[in-house]
């Protein structure tokens, strides 16, 4: 799976998911990518989430609509993924992992699972990484 | 304000003789989208754009490079989604098209529904002028290799899928 949020010059939010789904998966079988709140979430008054993992357990906790009710209740990027994440692995033993912006540009880069390859510009500066940590 | 653009590659297993490529792309794409951003463009065109170049890179599980179904066959889902308007658009199991994401947009822009899925998402496609590829351009030798492994009787499915995520 692949995906990108992104916050323009006049503070639009945007997000979008693109995805082959699962190795060997059965044919019609559609995960949580093309689900609005599952895959991914964009609300200006809020922020924007693309999300990656266990497509199933994903959709059972709809991450990225939960992932903005965490901001809404005043979370930062950081700390919403974080409880949002933690909440799946605990209640549905689900991995994963997301990207997330607020509309002030301030962002995140999280996963439950041992890697997740991603990268954010800002500023002129690019930052990345694959494993915890980085 | 200050504008930005995150990119992910997914968070599935990657050993670690693909980590570098790993990198790599998901740099390019953030490179890409940011200039977009900084010249004036929207948030979608960015997002957009991020994830077309991922999916047109090989390493990624999307577009070229997608997992196989268990008959071997490539089948794609997408989502857009703008914070303006809370507009947004999807395709779900959608086959021979390159640029899934794109096809989510014009579903957001050029209809009333929000999800096109299987031959009415082609269907859709070749209305809107998107050229169809054949699907073994956007079948890689990794993609197959992994494929015929977990068809093998002998794996285990679970140690198959564990850490194997779209």
């Amino acid at each position: 799976t692949v995906g990108a949020v992104a916050v323009d010059l006049e503070g639009n939010v945007a997000c979008a998911t693109s995805t082959g789904g699962m190795t060997n998966k059965m044919e019609g079988r559609v995960g949580d990518t093309p689900c609005v709140g599952c895959g991914g979430y964009a609300d200006n008054h809020i922020g924007a989430v693309s999300s990656t993992g266990h497509g199933e357990t994903i959709m059972k906790v709809t991450l990225s609509r939960l992932i903005l009710f965490h901001m809404e209740q005043g979370k930062s990027p950081e700390e919403a993924s974080d409880e949002a994440l933690a909440y799946m692995k605990e209640r549905v033993h689900g991995l994963g992992g997301v990207v997330v912006v607020d509309p002030k540009g301030v962002w995140s880069a999280h996963f439950s699972s041992l890697q997740m390859s991603w990268a954010a510009a800002q500023q002129e500066q690019l930052h990345y990484g694959l494993y915890h940590g980085e | 304000m200050l504008p930005v653009v995150v990119v992910h590659g997914g968070a599935g297993h990657i050993p670690k003789d693909r980590a570098e490529i790993s990198y790599v792309g998901v740099k390019e794409a953030a490179r890409a989208a940011y200039s977009i951003l900084r010249s004036g463009g929207s948030a979608m065109d960015a997002v957009v754009e991020a994830v077309a170049m991922l999916e047109n890179n090989p390493v990624y599980n999307a577009g070229r490079g997608s997992v196989l179904n268990v008959k071997g066959e490539v089948e794609m889902d997408a989502l857009v989604m703008d914070g303006r308007t809370l507009a947004s658009g999807a395709v779900s199991a959608v086959r021979r098209v390159a640029n899934p994401i794109r096809l989510a947009r014009l579903v957001m822009e050029k209809t009333s529904h929000l999800c096109l899925t299987a031959e009415g998402a082609s269907q859709f496609a070749r209305t809107m002028g998107v050229p169809e590829v054949p699907e073994e351009s956007m079948i890689t030798d990794y993609a197959r290799m992994r494929w015929k492994k977990n068809l093998d009787p002998d794996t285990n499915p679970m140690e198959c899928q564990t850490g194997k995520m779209g």
